[in-house]
């Protein structure tokens, strides 16, 4: 038996509108300790892996490990019909084939109760191994998102370089090019606004830009993102919850 | 002109 309360539905929403866009059937694997799902899109470029800890939920229970195949198209129409403010729970039997969402707004006493088909989804869970990056930064997400949807404007290619004090983001296509050009540093009086860097190895690589602008849908979910990079392996994009994350894992551009 | 490898390149299926 699973029944999984979050405080407000909003949230829940939120997460699912950060991958909804690039990947529809995804295996929601819930066990006792929370909820995990890993999904790739159709031009298996881009890996979506998301992980809800216990400590997101306003009560969680889940007796047996149950795995929740969803269309995401489908769960965004019932979330719709939800109030953000409403409290949401998750409730699915050990063997479901279906997964019931109790909206309820206790000052009003209102309770909406909706009822989503399960499928039976095929997918490969990915093991996504501990990489050892070249760079880590640290940057608000807003700021990363203004970047990519400006640059991607130009480019459906978008190079990053990083190097010792040198964060660059780069676009040159066929209408023309733009660069914008960061330096970590840290903002006292406001400390999420801070860019931070940790750089081993310079990189310089470059990525989809189409896929990127997928990744900052994830920037509703958190002030800051977290971007991991190496020249050998998938770049990981990172959003963190309270409890939890969502991540993307995306392989560069190689030039051949 | 630059390639586009897949994720299954570097993540295999446990």
């Amino acid at each position: 038996m699973l029944e999984a309360k979050f405080e407000e539905a909003s949230l829940f929403k939120r997460i699912i509108d950060g991958f909804k866009d690039c990947v529809q059937l995804v295996n929601f694997q819930c066990k006792e300790d929370g909820i995990i799902a890993q999904a790739v899109d159709d031009s298996r470029v881009l890996l979506v892996s998301l992980e809800i800890g216990i400590e997101a939920f306003q009560n969680y229970r889940c007796d047996h490990p149950v795995t929740l195949g969803i269309d995401l198209t489908s769960l965004s129409k019932i979330l719709r019909c939800g109030n953000n403010s409403d409290t949401l729970t998750l409730i699915a039997d050990d063997t479901p084939d279906t997964v019931l969402l109790l909206f309820e707004d206790t000052k009003k006493d209102r309770v909406a109760e909706y009822s989503l088909k399960l499928m039976d989804i095929d997918a490969a869970f990915l093991k996504i191994e501990d990489l050892a990056y070249d760079c880590t930064l640290m940057m608000p997400s807003s700021e990363f998102s203004k970047i990519v949807r400006d640059l991607s404007q130009l480019s459906d290619s978008l190079n990053i370089m990083i190097t010792k004090e040198t964060i660059k983001f780069v676009a040159d296509g066929d209408i023309g090019s733009g660069s914008v050009i960061l330096k970590p540093f840290v903002n006292m009086d406001k400390p999420e606004d801070s860019i931070k860097l940790e750089m081993d190895q310079p990189v310089d690589l470059t990525f989809g830009s189409k896929y990127l602008l997928d990744i900052v849908k994830g920037s509703a979910l958190a002030e800051k993102v977290g971007i991991r990079l190496s020249s050998e392996a998938p770049a990981l994009f990172q959003f963190d919850l309270k409890s939890g994350y969502l991540q993307f894992f995306l392989a560069p551009k190689f030039n051949d | 002109m630059a390639a586009q490898p897949t994720i299954s390149r570097f993540f295999k299926p446990v």
